[in-house]
């Protein structure tokens, strides 16, 4: 039996816009510590990897481990139909096909029940290597959403460099080019961009800004986000979903031909 | 030119 209650049904639908673009369908692997996703979208070059712990949440129960296969599209269009301060819960007997929402008002007047059919799903799951980075960026994720946003009208791709200067972020296209640079500053002045950089070795690395738009998705869900890089290794992104979890994306470089 | 690396060069398989 695996039961997790959430006070409102807001993290769960962040949690779903963060991903449903990148993988349709997904395991939800459910243990005593808590939930666990890892998918990499259809065409290996990223992966999402989600973990809630059991602990932090409304309540939560499972005895026996279970893999949940969910359609993700499915879950989103379910979770539409809460509120988003409805309390949440989300249920699966073990061995079961189906998974069982239960939606609660605020005020506790009015109950809904959906019922959403299990899948069967063959995932690759990949062992992430633990990793020291050469340098891992704190930023406001407003302000990296904007600049995905802004460098994909100018290209397809990103060159990030990180030096004690700071981060930049450039795009070149066939009508011209772009950069954003953010400098590294302690300070907490208003209006500061208020990064904090830790670095080791300066990196400059080029990646898809297709696949970094389908991550600034989870911005909803923190404030702040932050990019880990080394040379030569894939880029990891991750926002802290409260103290409940978080979600960490991995984006392989573009490399020389 | 660059080209687009996959996972699979940098994560092994579980």
């Amino acid at each position: 039996m695996f039961e997790a209650t959430f006070n409102q049904a807001s993290i769960l639908k962040q949690v779903l816009e963060a991903t449903k673009d990148l993988v349709n369908d997904a395991n939800w692997d459910c243990s005593a510590e808590g939930i666990a996703l890892q998918a990499m979208d259809s065409s290996h070059v990223s992966l999402v990897s989600l973990s809630l712990r059991g602990d932090e949440l409304a309540s939560y129960r499972c005895e026996n481990q279970i893999s949940l296969g969910i359609n993700m599209n499915t879950m989103t269009k379910i979770l539409k139909c809460a509120e988003n301060n409805d309390r949440t819960i989300i249920r699966a007997d073990d061995d079961a096909d189906v998974m069982v929402f239960v939606f609660e008002s605020e005020g506790r007047d009015k109950t809904s029940k959906y019922e959403m059919k299990l899948m069967d799903i063959d995932s690759e799951h990949l062992g992430i290597p633990e990793q020291e980075y050469s340098a891992t960026v704190q930023m406001s994720s407003k302000e990296f959403s904007r600049i995905v946003r802004d460098l994909s009208t100018i290209g397809e791709n990103v060159e990030i460099t990180v030096d004690k200067e700071g981060i930049t972020f450039g795009a070149k296209g066939e009508s011209g080019s772009g950069t954003v640079s953010l400098k590294s500053n302690p300070s907490v002045d208003e209006g500061s961009s208020n990064i904090t950089i830790d670095l080791t070795d300066s990196v400059k690395l080029n990646f898809a800004l297709r696949y970094l738009t389908f991550f600034t998705k989870a911005a909803p869900l923190s404030d702040n986000v932050s990019l880990s890089l080394s040379a030569d290794v894939p880029l990891m992104v991750e926002y802290a979903i409260g103290d409940v979890g978080f979600i960490r994306y991995y984006l392989a470089p573009k490399i020389d031909d | 030119a660059k080209k687009q690396a996959k996972l699979f060069s940098f994560f092994g398989k579980a």
